[in-house]
């Protein structure tokens, strides 16, 4: 564990402390896309699978892994309840139509073609890397479908942003103090999506610079 | 090699 890492699922659970936020205090769902919210869904539970077969208390970083795992988990399902059910007539269905079942199509095919080995786990496993890295993609549509960002909604994805960010500065950490050289997949596929990222974060800090609510082109 | 030592990250 090293300061990067740390910074960043810190982020990760502001974002989502954000995002429930916004729910919560406006009873509203409005500009919130549930599509990438599912997409998160499927990420991690593909991911965290290894939840059934590994012992919390293995050791300190399995035990805070198992935390933050089930943490991600069910605060992605309740993020869904929330947006399906209670406050369903509040979400903006109309303008999120982006088509996730290509993201998901294409993340598998990709998955079937780069894995770290040939198990169902870890093909698993890479599928969740893959469709990660594009999962925010029907939110950004969704927000530029509208034009208009409210300013919880815009901080919710900084936070994302700012997370794979700092996921980048713990890769390149631990391949310098732990020589770690196999994981080009989830080198690979964060900083595609870090870049995704960052043309939000471009328009962001434009927006904060002049005072005003984000606008997207 | 223990793949779960792999992904010890989130």
């Amino acid at each position: 564990m090293n300061i990067f890492r740390l910074g960043g699922d810190m982020l990760h659970v502001v974002s989502i402390f954000l995002l429930l936020l916004k729910i919560q205090t406006s009873h509203s769902c409005a500009g919130l896309s549930l599509k990438t919210q599912i997409l998160y869904m499927v990420v991690f539970s593909t991911r965290y699978l290894d939840l059934f077969f590994t012992k919390p208390w293995h050791s300190a970083l399995t035990f805070y892994n198992t935390i933050m795992k089930i943490l991600f988990l069910s605060s992605s399902a309740y993020t869904i309840y929330l947006m399906q059910k209670r406050y369903k007539h509040t979400y903006d269905k109309v303008h999120d139509t982006f088509r996730i079942q290509y993201l998901i199509a294409a993340a598998a095919v990709l998955a079937l073609i780069f894995h770290l080995r040939l198990t169902v786990f870890e093909i698993l496993w890479a599928f969740s890397v893959f469709l990660e890295s594009v999962a925010i993609l029907p939110q950004l549509f969704l927000l530029q479908e509208t034009g208009e960002v409210e300013n919880i909604t815009s901080h919710y994805i900084f936070c994302l942003g700012g997370y794979r960010t700092l996921y980048i500065f713990n890769w390149v950490w631990r391949y310098f103090t732990e020589h770690r050289r196999n994981q080009w997949l989830a080198w690979g596929c964060g900083t595609v999506q870090t870049l995704i990222y960052a043309d939000f974060f471009y328009y962001y800090i434009l927006s904060r610079k002049q005072g005003k609510k984000l606008r997207l082109p | 090699e223990d793949s779960s030592e792999d992904h010890d990250e989130l």
